[in-house]
């Protein structure tokens, strides 16, 4: 202590001043271990009665996997409250000072579960002697004892309805684990861990929503993933991008999807060629059209086939305007996208648009057998 | 494949062979592009670098390299970002090779499905490979004829594993005709009117093929990765390299 009383948190430790004086103390902290997150207090305190010095250390202990895989067992109601209270004890803020349970809960859980870990060759956690409890009918001293309503199972059990806890991960598994079945009932995907499409019913895993990757009918689990401003658009990943940014070339989504089908062709008589820049249609002027921009073109909507190229005439003035043009030195940007080699604010002297043809590369096609005269 | 048959030479020019030294031939490839081959995730496994693989186009008997033949380095090996290993879903990867295929009668691409196009149950295709017969591994392509089955018969078949909307069945229950070991990544292919043949699956997993425990074969459902397919060849040919 810096003075001869202890302070602050160690002010009501009774080993403060013996055998040093304490400055730091331990104080009522939340519970964190999820074995113990059903129990009727919040707080706790360690150094915990099975002499771990952490909820952390508590968590990895032996402890803690042999209470909850004993619970199955159903050896004794309250165990996994016992449990509970000796792994992370109840904590009183205004002392700061740890509650233990009462003798006797310890030792109902140790006379009906001893013997079933017996069984399997197991021995009762030694740090358990149930006499450093106090006797809530003889010693004068605040104990634990469970209350009717106190949950049986942990978070990470179900339920089962003849009473018995599980693991959770068993519910809905396809076997039945529970006496009555009833963790094979209503196996929904809630009760699977899982979401549900709300269309089909069909169940996906969390991880998948929102992931860029359509699994529901009307992709309905990728939809408000985002809140992009009206200055923006939303990529495939739910990033949102500036509309100006759209098919210019450079890629600004991380999945690419901003320049994803930025060419395409007009569906109707003729099949204007169309570039979507900054979120919206433009047709391409046919000044200085060359024939290996046709095939570029193509291969690049995925149709490396026989291809043509025709100009449509345009009569609209405003039109002209609004076309996209060729930049000069095009032919130097070899492997880049189309969209890339096109620039706005020119007048297109043709007056007139491209319009294109584009067919599949052929596929599929075995050669004819070979004919021999007999 | 087990209970199939020998194949003329040039029956399957989209049939590929990847290899790798000192083993040869690991797995069956298709080859849907000048520069592009499709085949399974799990081909890959502990061998994701490139520069360990060839790919042998326009081969018949993996013994005798014929004139027809013709090999590519891989350049990229693009897996499928939700391939689980462990259950064995979203099994297809795709293959950039170093230089375009010279398209011959030997050497040409199959067509995809395009989105949407489903082949029906009780649909007969053909599956190749140069996979286990049961008794021997071949050294020339077999051709095997299954039977496509739907997904809610299929697993009927397959009491511990889910048969999801991204896998195919194809075969008979006995298992008489079916792909196995050394198939994985070939074609499943069905002829369409007009003599095209298109690719509707990548042969994937099934039963220990030549034990007592019988069952179809399940392939990677090609249609249902045809946006996936289009995106990463768009991606890898004009926005990456």
């Amino acid at each position: 202590c810096i003075s001869q009383a202890c302070s602050g948190a160690c002010a009501n430790d009774p080993n403060c001043g013996t055998p040093h004086n304490k400055t730091n103390c331990s104080q009522c902290e939340p519970i964190t271990l999820e074995l113990c997150m059903n129990l009727p207090y919040n707080y706790t305190h360690f150094p915990n009665y099975l002499g771990h010095r952490t909820q952390k250390e508590a968590s990895i202990s032996w402890e803690s996997s042999l209470f909850p895989a004993l619970v199955q067992t159903n050896c004794y109601k309250y165990l996994m409250y016992f449990a509970c209270t000796i792994l992370v004890p109840k904590c009183e803020p205004e002392t700061s000072q740890r509650i233990p349970p009462c003798r006797s809960l310890c030792k109902h859980a140790k006379e009906r579960c001893e013997s079933v870990l017996g069984i399997v060759g197991l021995q009762w956690p030694e740090d358990t002697d149930c006499t450093q409890f106090p006797d809530e009918k003889l010693d004068n001293q605040t104990c634990l004892m469970p209350d009717e309503d106190v949950e049986e199972c942990s978070p990470s059990h179900f339920k089962c309805r003849s009473g018995r806890c599980i693991l959770a991960s068993r519910r809905c598994d396809g076997e039945a684990d529970c006496e009555d079945d009833s963790d094979e009932e209503n196996c929904g995907c809630t009760e699977r861990g899982l979401w549900e499409c709300p269309v089909n019913k069909m169940c996906i895993k969390h991880s998948m929503i929102c992931d860029g990757f359509p699994d529901c009918p009307d992709e309905l689990e990728e939809k408000n993933c985002s809140s992009c401003t009206n200055d923006e658009l939303e990529c495939a990943n739910h990033e949102c991008v500036s509309r100006d940014r759209w098919c210019d070339g450079v890629v600004d989504c991380k999945d690419s999807s901003d320049e994803w089908n930025c060419v395409t062709l007009s569906k109707g008589v003729r099949s204007l060629l169309t570039i979507h820049r900054s979120a919206s249609d433009h047709h391409v002027c046919a000044d200085a059209w060359d024939d290996e921009l046709t095939h570029w073109v193509c291969k690049q909507m995925g149709l490396g086939g026989p291809s043509v190229a025709e100009f449509a005439q345009e009569a609209d003035h405003l039109e002209h305007n609004k076309m996209l043009h060729l930049i000069k030195d095009w032919k130097k940007k070899n492997g880049s996208t189309f969209h890339e080699l096109l620039m706005k604010g020119q007048t297109c002297e043709s007056r007139a648009k491209v319009s294109l043809t584009c067919t599949r590369e052929d596929c599929g096609h075995r050669p004819a057998a070979r004919m021999s005269k007999r | 494949i087990l209970g199939g048959r020998t194949s003329r030479p040039g029956r399957w020019p989209w049939q590929c062979s990847l290899q790798s030294d000192p083993s040869g031939h690991i797995c069956g490839c298709v080859l849907i592009g000048k520069k592009w081959v499709l085949t399974v995730a799990h081909c890959f496994e502990g061998r994701e670098n490139a520069a360990v693989w060839k790919v042998v186009f326009g081969i018949n008997n993996l013994d005798h390299p014929s004139d027809f033949m013709q090999t590519r380095l891989v350049k990229t090996i693009i897996l499928h970002p939700r391939y689980n290993r462990a259950v064995v879903d979203y099994d297809i990867s795709i293959v950039e090779l170093d230089e375009d295929i010279v398209e011959t009668s030997y050497v040409r691409p199959v067509c995809l499905p395009t989105k949407g196009q489903l082949v029906e149950p009780d649909t007969y295709c053909y599956i190749t490979g140069w996979g286990h017969m049961g008794n021997k591994m071949p050294f020339k392509l077999q051709e095997g004829e299954v039977r496509i089955i739907s997904l809610e018969r299929c697993q009927s078949y397959f009491d511990l594993k889910t048969i999801t909307s991204r896998m195919l069945c194809a075969g008979y229950e006995s298992g008489t005709i079916d792909s196995c070991m050394g198939d994985s990544g070939g074609p499943l292919v069905c002829e369409q009117e007009g003599g095209q043949w298109t690719l509707y699956g990548l042969t994937s997993w099934g039963s220990v093929c030549f034990s007592k425990v019988m069952g179809p074969g399940v392939y990677s459902n090609v249609s249902h990765f045809i946006d996936w397919i289009e995106r990463q060849i768009y991606i890898h040919s004009f926005l990456i390299n």
